[in-house]
């Protein structure tokens, strides 16, 4: 463990938190990918499979449990309970553009061809792409709330600090990961013009709007 | 094939 993963656990973590507060406390979810989310909560499952049977640590299962956990929660407080409030008008980017081929790669590319290791390939090519839904919900809107920009700030810095962690592991541990690398590559790629806006303009106390 | 690295993150 170093501190680029950890900073970067914990971000993933606090993004999870603040997206359930502004559901709970808004009680709505406007605004919010439902598709991301489902996709997010396929990226934990098909990526945990091994929680059961692959004791790393104490800190590994409890965050593994709690993000599993999380993701299904969203996924019922947007689609059960708040499901009034679900902006389905606006959330009309088509998964299966993004879950079919992802699916077909994961085949293609990966470090070993069994069940276990091709499932997390697939959550780690899935992962890379699952928040372009939101984006694309973003720029359809033309805003986002506030606390929906702090929660995509810090759900995109987490894999910004793991590109950092793997850096650090590659120069001391001699890890290294391509599959994982080049996905948190397009991953963070995909996030810059979001931050670009997140810094000049939430920083500075405005609201998000995207440019008409 | 060379073995999958360790999967220690989440």
């Amino acid at each position: 463990m170093n501190v680029f993963r950890l900073t970067g656990d914990i971000a993933h973590l606090l993004a999870i938190i603040l997206l359930l507060m502004k559901i709970w406390k808004t009680r709505s979810c406007a605004g919010v990918s439902g598709k991301s989310q489902m996709m997010f909560a396929l990226v934990f499952t098909t990526r945990y499979l091994d929680l059961i049977t692959n004791f790393i640590s104490l800190y590994n299962t409890t965050m593994k449990m709690i993000f599993i956990a999380s993701s299904y929660g969203t996924l019922y407080l947007m689609f059960l309970k708040f499901r009034a409030t679900y902006d389905s008008n606006h959330d009309t980017f088509r998964m299966e553009f993004l879950v079919v081929p992802v699916a077909g790669l994961s085949f293609l590319v990966n470090h070993d061809f069994s069940p276990l290791e091709i499932l997390w390939t697939f959550s780690i090519y899935l992962e890379s792409v699952a928040i372009l839904p939101q984006l694309f919900m973003i720029s359809k809107t033309g805003e986002a709330e506030t606390i929906t920009s702090h929660y995509l700030f810090a759900l995109g810095s987490y894999r910004a600090l793991y590109i950092l962690n793997w850096v650090y592991r590659f120069y001391f541990e001699g890890f290294f990961d391509l599959i994982a690398v080049v996905a948190g590559c397009v991953q963070t790629v995909l996030y810059c013009d979001f931050f670009y806006l997140y810094i000049t303009k939430v920083w500075k106390g405005k609201k998000l709007t995207l440019p008409a | 094939r060379v073995n999958p690295p360790q999967k220690d993150e989440l």
